[in-house]
């Protein structure tokens, strides 16, 4: 995905 | 979001609510007259609590939710961090600040230098991450900090004679979080396609076996209904 990795964990 | 992540996360909350509740005891044991029974053990031996991880736990949380008002992701992760950055510094807040818990710290025990943590963190973080951008170097960083800043609380551990069992539990929580979570990755690795975080599955590794004769002491002293004692 084009956007940054969002890091979807705490 | 599976069951091994949740019950990692809330293993993460309780090990913090362990730790709040054992600075509330201190507190209140103090505000009394009388030295109790407890609060004279509390108030005469040290908590047994390393500030230097608390410290670093606290530069964990900044620099892993740096994105806490730009990404979104639910309602339950933003709440979370709030609790975690929350606790984490007032933790730090307290041990150093408030009058009568800050007594409770042995400083002269806690004399880890972990700046020797933070400096070789920061710089794997630039050469080895994932993407080369300001937020995700400081993200890879908190992850390799995560996995070493409980070491100087073990080595605190190991000075302490008799470690309470509030402190005792509070180290296994935080070791049974990181664990739960390599539960957690391996499940989202075999149900979501390309979920591979190399970075994050050996610094949570890493992080858990430095776990491994604690909890080999911690179950030990369960099983024989003994004192937990690390050796030194």
């Amino acid at each position: 995905p084009l956007t940054a990795e969002v890091h979807d964990e705490l | 979001m599976n069951i091994f992540r949740l019950a990692g996360d809330m293993t993460h909350l309780m090990s913090v609510l362990v730790l709040l509740l054992k600075i509330h005891t201190i507190k209140s044991c103090a505000g009394k007259s009388y030295p109790c029974s407890l609060c004279f053990i509390l108030l005469e031996s040290s908590s047994g609590i390393s500030l230097k991880t608390q410290e670093l736990y606290a530069l964990v949380f900044a620099t892993r939710y740096l994105d806490i008002f730009t990404d979104f992701i639910s309602v339950y992760n933003t709440i979370m961090k709030l609790i975690f950055l929350g606790s984490s510094f007032s933790i730090v807040w307290y041990i150093r600040r408030h009058k009568i818990v800050r007594r409770s710290y042995d400083k002269d025990q806690d004399t880890f230098r972990h700046f020797f943590l933070v400096l070789p963190c920061l710089l794997l973080a630039l050469i080895i991450n994932e993407k080369f951008t300001f937020k995700e170097v400081l993200w890879t960083f908190s992850l390799y900090l995560e996995a070493v800043a409980i070491l100087p609380q073990l080595i605190l551990l190991q000075r302490t004679r008799n470690i309470d069992n509030l402190t005792g539990q509070y180290v296994f929580l935080l070791g049974a979080y990181r664990a739960l979570y390599i539960l957690n990755w391996i499940y989202r690795y075999f149900t979501e396609p390309h979920y591979v975080h190399w970075i994050t599955w050996i610094s949570g590794l890493v992080q858990t076996l430095l776990y491994a004769d604690f909890f080999y002491y911690y179950f030990s002293s369960l099983k024989n209904n003994v004192k937990l004692k690390l050796p030194a």
